[in-house]
Parts: structure tokens; sequence; C-alpha cells
């Protein structure tokens, strides 16, 4: 709790009145005084506030609560591991600007499968992620969709897979079909070795929607796979048999709130602190830490700045 | 001791240095202490995924009257040290109390099923300070 200031010492109240739905032994601000707890969790870090809002009974009274994709599930584990030591300190050296990320499930989907040997193996998923979670604090810096991909038989080293995306608008004031506003087609290739992640930048294309803090993002994919690489053998050939469950969707966000840890902050206090060697100024980072190249202008630049 | 039998009798060198050790290095005085909880004890460990364990360390101990460089303390420290002993007893002396934290990541499972992985502002104590 930073601002003390406001914290009023009421020297006669020893517990504190919680408010209705804590549990007094979750609630680690008992031993607050009265006027802190009243005036709601602005104090609270958003963990503590997180965790006092879900003790277990709100968890059980709850609507069940949707378990992750296991995959996913292992996905984030491994994006922990990379962004965190042991300890759980963010790890300084990866460089990344987001210092919060996202991941959703799909919470419906119809998936059509249809197989046509001419058109190869074509997978079409309408999906619809639900962003209530996101906050109006956390700024999109990247949106991935990201297909967990495993080929039970390996029948080539490479696979060109063509994507249609589009973005399905629903007008709920007229009970018309929802209609398609914006769309999107591309095409990937990549090596299948052991590649269990595809990653999916659609950064631009949700951006708009995003930005919208639109709560309901319904999305229409269709993907078709095709063995071989379209430069060394330009005619397609042979569809394959992809297992490929419908993308998450990934958010890299900047959470610009007081209780996020805000990375640059506090690079930029060590250098006004001599007791900090002076860090060497890290060349341009994508938001996710991917080191790009440093141009001279900029080492110029750093150097007079 | 000759001219006056009654002092302190004669102590070893080792003694001395012990007795000596303790103005160099004052017990009790303000200082970080190590505390680490794991999210399964406070049963979290349902929607916390990651980390196991938290170590948010705190801070123990009493503030010497003259504090200042050593705690990195302000100067109002020594000021208000100077009301509570000259004016008023009942300004409260200084406290010890964290003066620098770290960040934590966490990665948590969200009630509609998306997973959560954030970044903390000030979660683990890493330096003491008497204000």
């Amino acid at each position: 709790p930073h601002s003390r200031a406001r914290v009023t010492s009421d020297k006669s109240s020893g517990a504190v009145a919680a408010p209705e739905d804590i549990t007094s032994e979750l609630n680690p601000l008992l031993w607050l005084p009265k006027g802190v707890v009243s005036r709601g969790y602005g104090l609270l870090p958003p963990l503590l506030k997180v965790l006092s809002d879900r003790g277990p009974q709100s968890w059980e009274s709850q609507v069940p609560r949707l378990q992750p994709d296991s995959r996913a599930l292992r996905y984030m584990k491994r994006l922990y591991k990379m962004s965190a030591t042991k300890e759980g300190i963010p790890k300084a050296s990866r460089g990344h600007l987001y210092n919060t990320v996202r991941l959703f499930t799909p919470c419906s989907e119809c998936q059509h499968h249809h197989r046509d040997p001419r058109e190869g193996d074509v997978h079409s998923v309408d999906l619809l992620f639900n962003l209530d979670r996101v906050t109006t604090l956390e700024h999109l810096l990247k949106s991935v969709l990201l297909y967990s991909f495993d080929t039970s038989v390996p029948t080539s080293p490479s696979i060109t897979c063509l994507c249609h995306l589009s973005v399905k608008e629903h007008d709920f004031s007229s009970q018309v079909c929802p209609s398609v506003s914006h769309s999107i087609a591309f095409s990937l290739h990549f090596e299948v070795g052991r590649r269990k992640w595809v990653e999916i930048d659609v950064t631009s294309f949700l951006q708009p929607l995003i930005a919208t803090h639109r709560r309901n993002i319904h999305l229409a994919v269709n993907v078709t796979c095709l063995m071989g690489d379209p430069q060394h053998s330009p005619r397609l050939a042979n569809p394959i048999h992809v297992a490929l469950v419908p993308p998450s969707l990934l958010l890299y966000l900047n959470d610009t709130s007081e209780q996020a840890y805000h990375r640059w902050n506090s690079l930029r206090h060590r250098r006004k602190s001599p007791a900090w060697p002076r860090q060497s100024n890290s060349p341009h980072v994508e938001p996710t830490g991917d080191r790009g190249t440093e141009n001279s202008q900029g080492k110029r630049a750093s150097r007079r700045r | 001791r000759e001219e006056n039998p009654k002092a302190a009798p004669a102590t070893s060198p080792s003694n001395l240095s012990e007795y000596f050790k303790q103005f160099l290095f004052p017990q009790n005085e303000c200082e970080l202490h190590n505390f680490r909880l794991s999210f399964s004890q406070l049963k979290w460990d349902k929607w916390i995924i990651a980390p196991h364990r938290y170590s948010p360390q705190y801070c123990k101990g009493d503030c010497p009257r003259v504090v200042g460089h050593r705690y990195g303390s302000p100067v109002h420290t020594m000021v208000q040290n100077i009301i509570y002993e000259k004016l008023d007893s009942s300004v409260p002396r200084p406290s010890c109390v964290p003066a620098e934290y770290s960040p934590l990541s966490v990665l948590t499972l969200e009630p509609d099923g998306s997973i959560l992985y954030k970044e903390y502002e000030d979660m683990i104590a890493t330096k003491c300070t008497c204000r």
C-alpha cells in the first residue's frame, strides 16, 4: 500500500468490518484500518484482490469453471519458465515489453470437416472468444492464433497451409445471421520436425476489434493443408491428414495499472541511481522479446542521449 | 588493574573481539528476514499455477537513534527521532520497513477458463530502511 497518507489510523478498531463476501480467514486485510477496506479494493495488489475475491467458497459457488485446454496450459507453463526465474521473478534478460499474457480457448465451435482430395484436408472452424477478462488498462501489443500441431504420421518434412480468416459481426438488433465484416487470406509454410505449436500473428487483423474493447470476437477460420513446399514443387500434391485442434487466442498486453510491473520504469530508476551499473541500451526489441537489429542511428542517438 | 583492584576482570582476546563486534554489528537491528510460503499451504494452488513457492520476505528490528547513511533513510527519520526524544514521545520512533521491492510473475487460472500470466509490482521485499 503506497498511499499511506490515506490510511486513517483508527486506534479503537482492532478488527475490520469486512464486506460480506470475504471469508475472514482468507482476507489478509483484516488487520488494516476500517477506512481502507470500506473504500474497496483500490489498495490491494491485484494478486491479493483476485485471490480475496476467490475464496474457496467463491470458487465453488461460481458457475462450474471451464478447465483450460491441457495443451494451452502446457504452452503457458513453458512461457512462464521462459519469462520468470524459479523464484518467480521476471527475467531481466528477456527484455519483452509485455507484462501480461492472456490465453483464451474458444468457448464455442462448429467444426465442419470434409475431405476433398482435390482441395486437400479442409478444416473450417467457427470460433467465439470471450474477452471479458481483459481490462481497459491492458493495452494490446500483439495477438496470435495458437495452433497446437501433432501429425500422427509425418508424411512430409514440410507442410503448406492456406488459411482464410474472417471476423463475423453479430447484429443482435436484427435476427439476420452474422455477417462477415472483414477477412484475410494467407498461406503458412513450415517444417514439420518436432514443432508442436504454430503461432499465426493476427495483430493487425484483430487490432480494430480489441482496441474498441470488444468483449466477444467471432472468427471463422478455414484451413487447407497440403504436403510440400510451393517454392520447390510448384504443384502442391497429396493432401495430408493434419490433426488441427481449434486454435487458442494469445494476447500479449501491457498493463499500465499501478499494480503491474513496469520494467522500463524500474530500468530508468536503476539508471538514475549510481548504485546500479549503467545498462547497455538494449537494441530494438519486439513486444515478445525477439531481438531486432539495432540500427546505427539508434546507437548514435542513444550515445548522444 | 593494580591501581584499582575492583576494575572489570581481564578478558581473553577472543572475548574482546566478540565484545567489540556488537558495536560493529549491532544485534536486532533493522534488517531483511527470509520468509517463504507455498501457495498450497494457503490452498490457493487451485488457481495459482506458478510459482509454487513465494518468498515475500519481511523487515524487522530496531532502528538506531542515528540512522542516516547505513539505511539510506531520509533526513526526516532523524528529525522524527528528535521529535520523539525531545518534543513529543507520543510520536512513534521510525520503524523498520521495506525500502525496495522486486516484482513477481504469476500464472493463474481465470474463472472463465482462460490462463493469465502477469507481472506484479512490489511483491518481494529486497531491502529495508528506517523511516
